[in-house]
């Protein structure tokens, strides 16, 4: 379903390049789920974003189902990422001046899900990560955690193939990150695709493998019992 | 040094209120170390806001270094806020046009600290904090544990005599936490009193107090040992 070859993804600023992915092969099969840690700068968002069709790569190849996304036109990419991907963002990316509902039925207007439909699916996705009652508030009237939540409820509404999570439980506390936590687990079990990026290294042993990631480059790549 | 009594914070939306802080009391003596702790949605980043004076209690007082902060006029707490008060954000609030090093000097030009200083102590700070090479890049080109440490150096680059950090290493792996725990005990050592909310039990315990928040009331107030 995925497969990177020789990924790379350089900045020049000015003088100096900064590797950011440095060649990385890997592939993950539907269904998967994979866990990738490192330390902060390592590169991890930077793979996020290439996999999710947000951005592209300098070098190498990206092959999503079958397609390598290089020779994608932006709006087949578009397609995808509205259809096929859920992308929980590092900094979340809520819409400021739209609730909790209307930032969690933002991706099924995409997919041209009819609006009582998605009504319905949002509201039932915020009450599945906890937030019932907080459906009205914009994100400025929603504490960091609860942004968060909204962030994970969007991603999930629309039942997408794969969830690209970006470090989705770092502002929970422990026992709300749990319940995240079942709830992805419950959408692996289904045969939704899950790469997860974490710091919290029993968030990545829960996963079936973990990618390490040092430096832009993977240092190991093994079974989570292995790691 | 800090005395909260009664303290509330409500938000009226419509017919409903929501109480993010309801009636708390506690004080806090200079050179304490006190962790605050609390699920998702307690009133942690509501109670900072009023302790960083960033907002006004809608009921109760508090009284920082003697003086009741509610009878402050607003210069006067924009003074206590540049020069006796660091805070790390928890969604960072970094100058998305200013590199590390603009963003790091910020406090220390409130304080009127000469130029040539200001540029030595922000490159100082960058360092202790692992950011040595990043101090042209702006947040857009940093990684998202790398703008929580441009947040965590400028809080620190002033030398306050309170630190207020609201999860300053929910972005960071548990290696970079630890840097910066080390830090932060560092300067608790040498005398400034540090307040910090975490969700990570490892980091609450090693403060010498936990105060624990639930709906916005205080469910416990206790050495960290007997958390
Ligand atoms: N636009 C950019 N220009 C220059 N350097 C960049 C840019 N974006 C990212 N970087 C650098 O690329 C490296 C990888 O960034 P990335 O965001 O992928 O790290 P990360 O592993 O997600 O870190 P964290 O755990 O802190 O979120 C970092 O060192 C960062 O400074
Ligand atoms: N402007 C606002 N209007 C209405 N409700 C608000 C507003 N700001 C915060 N709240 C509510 O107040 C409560 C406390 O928010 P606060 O940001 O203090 O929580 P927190 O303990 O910091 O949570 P987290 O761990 O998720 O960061 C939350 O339930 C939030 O929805
Ligand atoms: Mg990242
Ligand atoms: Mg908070």
């Amino acid at each position: 379903m995925i497969g990177v070859t020789n990924l790379s993804r350089h900045y020049r600023m000015g003088p100096t390049t900064v590797k950011a992915l440095d060649s990385v092969t890997f592939g993950i099969q539907s269904g998967e789920f994979v866990s990738i840690v490192g330390p902060s700068g390592s590169g991890k968002t930077t793979l996020m974003n290439i996999l999710g069709c947000l951005d592209s790569p300098t070098g190498g190849s990206y092959i999503l189902a079958g397609e390598e996304t290089a020779s994608l036109t932006s709006d087949k990419r578009a397609e995808i990422r509205g259809r096929r991907i859920g992308f929980v963002f590092q900094n979340f990316n809520l819409l400021p001046r739209e609730n909790s509902l209307e930032n969690v039925e933002l991706p099924m207007i995409y997919q041209g899900i009819p609006s009582r439909v998605r009504k319905e699916r949002a509201r039932d996705m915020l009450r599945k990560v906890g937030l019932e009652g907080r459906e009205r508030h914009v994100p400025s009237e929603l504490s960091g955690g609860q942004r968060q939540r909204v962030a994970i409820a969007r991603a999930l509404a629309g039942d997408p193939a794969i969830i690209l999570a970006d470090e989705p439980t770092g502002a929970l506390d422990t026992r709300t990150g749990g319940e995240i936590m079942e709830l992805f687990h419950s959408l692996n079990r289904d045969g939704t695709t899950l790469i997860l990026v974490t710091h919290d290294p029993l968030i990545a042993r829960r996963a079936r493998r973990v990618i390490q990631i040092q430096d832009g480059k993977i240092l190991a790549d093994v079974p989570s019992g292995e790691w």
